[in-house]
């Protein structure tokens, strides 16, 4: 009887709600999708950037799924290489990393150095990102960051570029960082889109020891190994377009309950 | 005993419930009470003033199951074969057997797409939160 007075209450006069009465409710709710406290009034909302249109994407298509049943849930191609191992690039059903993620978010990066044309070579361009509110309990099963490339002038189309993206482990003054290496891809000069690198390691690193998140750096060669400045070649910074800008998605899954090995 | 000319009725059969609302459970189960099924109550976030925050979807459909699991003899009704034992033996002993209630029997995930304080995008899955189909248990 409690719900059919709450279905009456909402259908007929929600908005005659009194403040205490929608305050529970909205409490209610938010309790019943485990979302974090109360919204804060964001600044008003300039045209969505890259980071919320790809993940709008997403939930259209983790929706679909959920809508129709596993195997079902089509990736739009602004989405559908994501978390590479797991999706091929033609519009495939939604890959298990995203089927059985229970949280999906998304960083822009808030900090970027670059060594371009007016230094020395190699060049190099850094991307360090917020990651202090993960969702604790829940483990990395993939991350991803996503780069844009335009077409730019003077470049010769047929030309291979070569693009690897690195963690940046120990900074040492006055000498180059560590670095491991996360992902490298091959792409030719004349290609314009979205590129994805798999950077789980990394992800899985900083969740272990926030501290140690120095962020990635990305370098461009030739073929002939030469090195060429990150912006020179079409990859967008956070300078570019809004929607545009380079950000990094990471897969979270809830621990499952730590069985018991056996004895 | 029957007289020998009687037809042998045709036994009834004891079909299980579809699990969605159909024609028979808007029947009322007794003096105006409905069958158990499922019910909707939607809540729109924009109503909620989330609208800023809340992405995706619009709104929370939180369906609830409310009903009777009386046993209409003849009638179709929401309830696997336990249920309708238990229905039984509770009009025999209605003290000692309580009667089957009105449960989701199978439920479903929903997502919601938000942005965090610090302005990230969060996709979060909340599995079998959503009621799919009631029924008596």
């Amino acid at each position: 009887c409690v719900c059919g007075q709450m279905e009456g209450m909402v259908h007929s006069s929600f908005r005659r709600l009194s403040g205490r009465e929608k305050k529970e409710m909205q409490k209610e709710i938010l309790s019943i999708l485990g979302l974090p406290g109360r919204p804060r009034p964001h600044p008003p909302l300039r045209p969505p950037s890259s980071a919320p249109l790809f993940m709008l994407d997403l939930y259209h298509a983790v929706s679909a799924e959920e809508d129709e049943g596993p195997g079902v849930g089509f990736i739009p191609e602004s989405v559908s290489h994501a978390v590479l191992p797991t999706l091929s690039t033609h519009t495939p059903p939604l890959g298990t990393v995203v089927s059985e993620a229970d949280t999906v978010m998304s960083f822009v990066n808030l900090v970027e150095h670059e060594r371009d044309l007016l230094q020395s070579r190699p060049y190099w361009k850094e991307f360090r990102f917020d990651l202090t509110p993960l969702p604790q309990g829940e483990t990395v099963t993939a991350a991803e960051f996503r780069i844009y490339k335009t077409l730019t002038l003077g470049q010769r189309a047929n030309r291979t570029l070569h693009i690897s993206v690195y963690e940046i482990q120990r900074e040492k003054r006055h000498r180059e960082p560590e670095l491991v290496l996360l992902d490298m891809q091959s792409v030719p000069a004349g290609q314009e889109g979205w590129l994805a690198f798999d950077v789980t390691t990394a992800s899985n690193h900083w969740l272990l020891h926030p501290r140690s998140n120095l962020g990635i750096r990305l370098y461009v060669e030739t073929e002939d190994d030469r090195s060429l400045s990150v912006g020179w070649v079409g990859l967008v910074g956070r300078r570019g377009p809004r929607s545009k800008q380079p950000f990094m998605v990471t897969f979270f899954r809830a621990s499952q309950a730590p069985c018991r090995p056996p004895r | 005993a029957a007289s020998p000319n009687t037809q042998r009725k045709k036994k009834h059969k004891n079909d299980l419930p579809h699990n969605r609302t159909g024609l028979l459970d808007h029947t009322p189960v007794s003096n105006g009470r409905q069958a158990c099924k499922k019910h909707e109550l939607y809540v729109s976030f924009s109503d909620l003033g989330w609208k800023d925050w809340v992405l995706a979807p619009s709104g929370y459909s939180a369906y609830y199951c409310a009903g009777e699991c009386d046993y209409p003899l003849g009638s179709c009704m929401n309830a696997t074969n336990h249920a309708l034992i238990q229905l039984v033996v509770h009009l025999i002993k209605p003290d000692e057997v309580p009667k089957a209630c009105c449960a989701p029997t199978k439920l479903s995930p929903i997502s919601v797409l938000f942005y965090d304080d610090n302005n990230n995008v969060i996709l979060k899955k909340h599995r079998n939160m959503v009621v799919k189909t009631c029924g008596c248990q």
